[in-house]
């Protein structure tokens, strides 16, 4: 018998009941293990020969798999679960990832009906393929700096979507380099003459006809990324717009509308109203915290199971090494750890929905907290995970950095999310921010709530002092 | 801080002060600090490094208690919330070990009870243990999905190293490409 069936047997816990308390239902562990063995057992989805591809290979084979995945996904009519797992498993950064995880929500969240009428079913059937362009070549975290104009012109009914200096320039957005036909634009909206700050318009930028960029569109990948595979699987892009007219109805118009004759209107609807796609988005990113980490936890007990060091007596064999302390301190805690992030993750599932029913009744309370509790969240968990496959990687030992180990390849693609949706540590100073405003109206009498009620009881945790 | 002896520590309501307290007292460190200084915004700036660290500590709170929270649901199956309960006490020790500066400065925890805390957390290790490799099954991840050669299910670890090295591009030939022009002129001389 070796070294894991071993283990197993000494099991102390049903682990077919954990997969349940894990994928949160007898039914997702199903769908697991039935979308799972579907793309394994598909030569197209083969994956072992990836670090090996160069850029551009490597990027074919993801549009690639991408087609096949949408083929399958409509022969077989998949459910969006079901079709939402596929993409995961396929297990590769890719133009997808963007359209249906930031273009539809942003679509969904900033759209009026009628809008989400229009561009919902195109993006549905992949009619048009989307990404989400916010962040320029010289502006990241802080959005209100963006450069990005977009100035109404009443005598065409049109926005002119400009980008005025080089540090304008839509720099990273996923997809956006060679795939998508649309874009998300971030832009200052100006009209009679008057800045009203960013707002989100839907810019066409590639032909549907022949897939060229449109007149006035410069469109670009942003070349090669960190490590063998990771984001360079995906066409991360950059964007310049030089004077291109757009109708005036491609500004998302649920928060704010520009009417025929330029006047600016505000339709009552709190500009926090994005932040619940955020809490949307930052759920994804927990989860995908979760999944990450417990990949290279799962690697990394295994091989120190079967891995063994030293410590020989007389005749037997050396110690595994997961029997050293100097190990289990620096992995179980990463164990623990993916277990604590999946039902931090569960928890954000449900915050998502509490937030988006009280949108629905216009109900804006908590969304401050929300904000900050979740911008913060994101920061812990990404960082954590991006040092815990790395740690990983070492508590493999020298085998670790072959890419035979997945770990070299794990960290690639999942290191970028320490710094998208805004750096992690400029994120914790949000947090921060709410933190010292929630301490400074405590005198005043206003309780603190949700994640941040503790701090109703601050005389008391300090007093104990 | 209560805490007198190793067990005291895997007490969830202790540990859910221990991370309120802490969070609490940066949280009002920082305040102070910045009302005491110039103007806000100076202030905000000149104790940045605090505040990161006070909301991190409110961020981890936060986790430790949907853990926590997670713990008071029915959960059915064989021994499954005893180590779940084991992974709940192991993340939030080793929070606070890996966070001591933080206890310590804020007058929260002694040395003595950081002592303690650390020799609760190597029980938890000698618990989990038999359990290690069960626990990451219970992932559910396929071979096809890790695609780790070190952490397949059937930990047939060296065997398939060796083979798949084998197997590599590099070694297509037993001469490599580039013999003829850079090796054997640099033999030869």
């Amino acid at each position: 018998m070796n070294s894991l069936a071993q283990e197993r047997k000494s099991a102390q816990f049903d682990v077919e009941a954990m997969k349940v308390v894990w994928e949160g239902s007898p039914e997702q562990v199903q769908l697991t293990q039935r979308i799972g063995q579907l793309v394994a057992s598909d030569p197209v989805f083969r994956k072992d020969n990836r670090v090996s591809q160069g850029r551009l290979e490597l990027f074919k084979n993801t549009l690639w798999k991408a087609a096949h995945a949408w083929s399958i996904i409509q022969s077989m009519h998949l459910t969006e679960a079901e079709a939402l797992k596929l993409r995961s498993f396929i297990d590769e950064p890719a133009y997808t990832d963007l359209h249906w995880g930031m273009f539809i929500p942003a679509i969904k969240g900033q759209g009026t009906d009628e809008q989400q009428q229009k561009w919902l079913p195109l993006a549905f059937k992949q009619t048009i393929i989307g990404c989400y362009a916010q962040t320029e070549l010289g502006h990241g975290s802080n959005v209100q700096g963006l450069e990005t104009t977009a100035t109404f012109d009443p005598s065409t009914d049109e926005f002119i979507v400009n980008t005025p200096t080089l540090t304008a320039t839509k720099w990273w957005p996923g997809g956006l380099g060679k795939v998508s036909t649309h874009a998300i634009v971030y832009a200052r909206l100006i009209t009679d003459g008057k800045d009203y700050g960013v707002h989100a318009f839907i810019v066409q930028i590639r032909s549907l006809e022949d897939h060229h960029p449109l007149p006035g569109v410069i469109v670009a990948d942003i070349g090669v990324k960190f490590g063998n595979g990771g984001y360079n699987t995906m066409d991360n892009g950059l964007l310049r717009f030089d004077s291109v007219r757009i109708p005036r109805d491609n500004l998302l118009m649920r928060v704010a509308s520009v009417t025929r004759d330029g006047k600016y209107v505000p339709s009552g609807v709190p500009r926090q109203l994005g932040y619940g796609a955020m809490v949307f988005v930052r759920k994804s990113i927990v989860m995908d915290a979760s999944t990450y980490l417990s990949r290279a936890v799962t690697i990394a007990v295994r091989y120190s199971a079967v891995r063994r060091q030293f410590g020989t007596e007389q005749g037997k064999p050396e110690t595994q090494v997961i029997d050293y302390m100097t190990q289990q301190s620096r992995l179980f805690p990463l164990l623990a750890t993916a277990y604590a992030y999946r039902f931090l993750g569960v928890w954000m599932s449900w915050l998502y929905s509490d937030v988006t029913s009280r949108l629905e009744r216009g109900d804006f309370s908590t969304l401050p907290e929300v904000h900050a509790c979740t911008s913060g969240l994101k920061s812990i968990t990404t960082s954590t995970t991006a040092d815990g496959i790395e740690e990983c990687r070492k508590l493999c030992g020298g085998h670790g950095y072959l890419c035979a180990s997945g770990l070299p390849e794990l960290y690639a693609a999942y290191v970028p999310a320490c710094t998208y949706e805004g750096d992690n540590v400029i994120l914790l100073l949000q947090v921060a921010r709410f933190l010292m405003k929630t301490l400074s109206l405590l005198g005043s009498g206003k309780k603190p709530s949700g994640t941040a009620a503790y701090l109703g009881n601050a005389a008391d945790l300090l007093a104990k002092n | 801080c209560p805490v007198t002896k190793e067990r005291d520590w895997i007490n969830l309501d202790t540990l859910q002060h221990a991370f309120e307290a802490r969070s609490a007292r940066l949280s009002v460190k920082c305040a102070t600090q910045i009302a005491a200084a110039s103007n806000q915004e100076a202030g905000f700036s000149e104790f940045s490094s605090e505040l990161v660290d006070a909301s991190r500590a409110h961020c981890e709170l936060i986790v430790v208690t949907r853990f926590m929270e997670a713990l008071k649901k029915e959960i059915p199956g064989r021994g499954v919330r005893e180590q779940l309960q084991i992974l709940c006490n192991i993340y939030a020790l080793s929070l606070v070990t890996a966070r001591a500066g933080d206890f310590l400065v804020t007058g929260y925890l002694s040395s003595e009870q950081l002592d303690l805390a650390k020799g609760q957390l190597r029980s938890l290790f000698r618990e989990l243990r038999p359990n290690a490799v069960a626990l990451v099954d219970s992932f559910n991840h396929s071979d096809y999905y890790l695609g780790s050669t070190l952490g397949r299910f059937d930990g047939n670890v060296y065997e398939n190293l060796y083979n798949d090295a084998l197997k590599d591009p590099m070694n297509a030939s037993p001469v490599t490409e580039g013999y003829e022009e850079y090796i054997r002129p640099v033999l030869k001389r």
